[in-house]
């Protein structure tokens, strides 16, 4: 995934 | 997105909608904390300042937007709306908010990943969400009456952080990416943080008695 790890997540 | 993350947004979303309904349908916020309210909100905000810059998907859009809008409104309806501020505690609620925005603040200034403004600002929405449920298990304490709503609403609040771990543990064996420690660390304090409420939660749910917490 492009974004970081945990930047996907809310 | 995997069931375990899926199932902690919809707890957490169920938690802010089951206050916000509680609020809106009876009219009254006894024995919630607006000071934890409003550092949920303030967690939100800088948690989010990417949504209008980085799209990753409708459903976190939309997610953030739901976060986001039901915080503020809670927040408005505790402080503004003519009937409900009536049944505010505000003599009870004395936590004070810069004990726990300060202290995050110098920690995420000096623990982050990357030292970017927007880098800093989500470390300490991580460390401020952590322990912002304190004012509310305070007001818990004090008052002593916890009715059913809250009680729910802080179990709700606690699970979906655990299931979040459960997530970041499922992410951490199936995808090549790692969790950053800081999210783990953060969001081990914050379930830990709510554990003793748990245990006396499922007590009085096990007794089949109303929840005490001990003074």
């Amino acid at each position: 995934a492009t974004t970081e790890s945990s930047k996907d997540e809310l | 997105m995997n069931i375990f993350r899926l199932a902690g947004d919809m707890t957490h979303l169920f938690s802010v909608l089951v206050l916000l309904l509680k609020i809106h349908t009876i009219k009254s916020c006894a024995g919630i904390s607006l000071k934890t309210q409003e550092l949920y909100a303030l967690v939100f905000t800088t948690r989010y300042l990417d949504i209008f810059t980085d799209f990753i998907s409708l459903y976190n859009t939309v997610m953030k937007l739901i976060f986001l809008g039901s915080s503020f409104s809670i927040v408005w309806y505790i402080r503004r709306h003519k009937i409900v501020r009536r049944s505010y505690d505000k003599d009870q609620d004395t936590f004070r908010h810069y004990f726990l925005v300060i202290p995050c603040l110098v920690l995420a200034v000096f623990i982050n990943h990357k030292f970017t403004f927007k880098e800093v600002m989500w470390t300490f929405s991580l460390y401020l969400e952590a322990v912002a449920i304190l004012p509310q298990l305070v007001l818990l304490q004090r008052t002593r009456n916890i009715d059913n709503l809250t009680g729910q609403y802080v179990f709700l609040l606690g699970a979906y952080r655990a299931l979040y771990i459960l997530n970041w543990i499922y992410r951490h064996f199936t995808e090549p990416h790692y969790v950053h420690w800081i999210t783990w660390i953060a969001g081990v304090v914050q379930t830990l943080l709510y554990a003793d409420f748990f245990y006396y939660y499922f007590q009085s749910w096990k007794n089949n008695e109303k929840l005490q917490l001990p003074a």
